[in-house]
């Protein structure tokens, strides 16, 4: 899986939608001064990939990821994150190609039939009145279809290949049976 | 399944003695298991000693030792398994320059693997990066991202005249 | 006593306030006693709004925020009670340049009353110092000091003429 | 009160004495590589003002503070910190001079009876078998004479004024009745 964008409105301080393209791989670097919004896009990541607890993301309840208005805006009525990735080996992955075929509404992953390569795009929005939605290129899907995507490749649940400010230097205090759950996903 | 724990276990520990070997010139740092209450799986114990000092509790090193010694967990477990990317913030905040320079060392050889996105202030890590994203709040309280695309030498994509990799 | 306790509670929290305008340049800083289920005391609620963000859960602020307005928090109790010195070991880990200098600058101010023992790696943060004590390791394992006193003008006290103040 | 000298012998990664003269006042800065013994000095300066929790240490149990060998040292036998204060006020205040003076074999603290300033040294030792030593200029004394002298200075028991490495993130999100204790420390 290789990420090709990120897209945010209305999460936390994005307001307006914004737009990280990524093209090539190699290494990117999230730069600019405090309180800008830099662990915000992280914590976006982090939220469309399933993240359930609040605190994990700074706040006291979901709600607190929506745009909660600054001088010279409103609230926003709604967050929406979408990840959009490609999947170099589409036709080879059952697993995916049954999440996005599967039931529950989810679609077939874009591609064509012979292609090698698929485009996804997994998007999860909250509104004020707490009704979440989970979409798997634009169609309805459980949350549970997008976090099976990613089962194993450190973005599932224990999420290790997402380090939050400050969380690295917890890593060598953490319980032992904490970091046996990690080495589990990665098994 | 825990033949499958144990066989990753073994791997990602051998990748750990490697990686914190690399980063700390030295040292013993590895994973072992121990006994557990309460339960029949074995919890994971984290040794980690920096060349020339005495093995003792991990909580007894420094800010940037930790901090040193988790990034090398986290590498060897990548050497196992590629994430599809990794977010990476602030993890260099405790280093001093010259570990920096080792963890730019490291993102390098991992980030054919692995889509390395790096939060950081640290000059130092900025430049190891193909593309930056430069987050700005012009209007207070409202963010903006404008991404920059870095050539692989000096800089400047245009002047060296291979295409953007 | 309930008083005395009160009497400072207001006086620090005056200060907290100027603290954290001076420091974020404008927003709301202060503490609020709230009610604590339990007991009859009343515990300490901390409101922190940079300027032209809204007031929200403290939990929300940025790393780097939340480490200024704590830093502005300390040197208002400072204000209201100077300590005989106060160690602040990386305190500045997760500022930016321009907030370290903020934090420089409040240093420099507060300097007369409280002796301040740093640790930093941060360049800026050292230039502040009269003295420098370097730490170093020579032997693995074990831990020497060498103190450097520096001028106040231009780092060199020899060159200004002025005895080591 | 000011600060005029710390020393350290067996403490943590000081196998050998070394010492840190303070001579005016102002900003000074400790510096030097990762783990080369920084955060172990201000360890220090907390644990010779009474530090109860080998935790608060980073250690395990309070030995944990004794030089523990390196590759060419053996372990120590003991650690002992110094501080070495001037109290510019000693005549007029009868708090300290009353503590150095009291029962418990604390001494009177240095200085002319007519002079203002007075010089004195606050040690602590610790030693393998767990026997703890406390001393106010050479002459044994309980901990709790220690720590009065620090009472409301923020060097006191919460000791505000010594912020460990990563607690500066924290202090925004202690509880409310943690901050009221640092409050009541400072009135
Ligand atoms: N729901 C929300 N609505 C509006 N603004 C928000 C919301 N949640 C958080 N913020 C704002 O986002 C800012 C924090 O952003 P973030 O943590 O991304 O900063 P940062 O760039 O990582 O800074 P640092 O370098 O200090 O870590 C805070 O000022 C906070 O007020
Ligand atoms: N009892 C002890 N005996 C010997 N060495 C010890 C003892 N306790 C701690 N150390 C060593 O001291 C080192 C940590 O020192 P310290 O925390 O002061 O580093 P630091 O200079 O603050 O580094 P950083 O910049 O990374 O924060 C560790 O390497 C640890 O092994
Ligand atoms: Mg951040
Ligand atoms: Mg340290």
């Amino acid at each position: 899986l290789k990420l090709k964008k990120i897209e945010l409105v209305g999460f936390k301080s994005f307001c307006d939608r914004q737009e990280l393209p990524f093209n090539g791989g190699g290494v990117s670097a999230v730069v600019g001064p405090n309180g800008c919004g830099k662990s915000n896009i992280s914590d976006s990541i982090s939220w469309v990939l399933g993240e359930r607890s609040a605190k994990s993301l700074r706040g006291s309840r979901m709600q607190d990821v929506i745009f909660n208005g600054s001088r010279d805006r409103k609230p926003s009525g709604m967050a929406s994150v979408s990840l959009t990735l490609l999947d170099p080996d589409a036709h080879l992955k059952p697993r995916t190609a049954l999440v996005a075929n599967g039931s529950n509404g989810a679609t077939r992953v874009n591609g064509s039939p012979n292609g090698r390569a698929a485009e996804f795009t997994i998007t999860r929005k909250l509104f004020r009145s707490g009704e979440s939605q989970y979409l798997i290129n634009g169609k309805l899907c459980r949350l549970r279809d997008i976090q099976d995507i990613f089962l194993g490749t450190g973005l599932g649940p224990e999420h290790y290949a997402i380090i939050e400010q400050g969380r690295i230097g917890q890593i060598l205090s953490s319980r032992p049976l904490d970091r046996r759950s990690i080495i589990e996903e990665a098994a | 399944s825990r033949k499958q724990f144990n066989e990753a276990f073994e791997e990602i520990n051998i990748n750990f003695r490697g990686m914190f070997a690399t980063l700390f010139g030295g040292g013993v740092g590895e994973m072992r298991l121990i006994e557990t209450e309460g339960t029949s799986e074995a919890g994971i114990e984290i040794v980690a000693s920096p060349p020339g000092k005495r093995l003792q509790n991990v909580a007894l090193l420094s800010g940037g030792e930790k901090s040193l010694a988790a990034i090398g967990l986290l590498m060897a477990i990548f050497q196992y398994k590629p994430s599809p990317f990794c977010v990476l913030d602030e993890v260099d905040a405790a280093l001093d320059d010259s570990n920096i320079v080792r963890f730019r060392r490291l993102l390098q050889q991992m980030a054919g693997q692995t889509q390395f996105i790096l939060i950081t202030h640290a000059k130092t890590t900025m430049e190891v990066a193909q593309t930056l994203y430069g987050v700005i709040m012009q209007e207070p309280g409202v963010s903006r991202v404008v991404s920059v695309k870095i050539g692989e030498h000096d800089g400047d994509a245009a002047t060296n005249g291979t295409p953007y990799a």
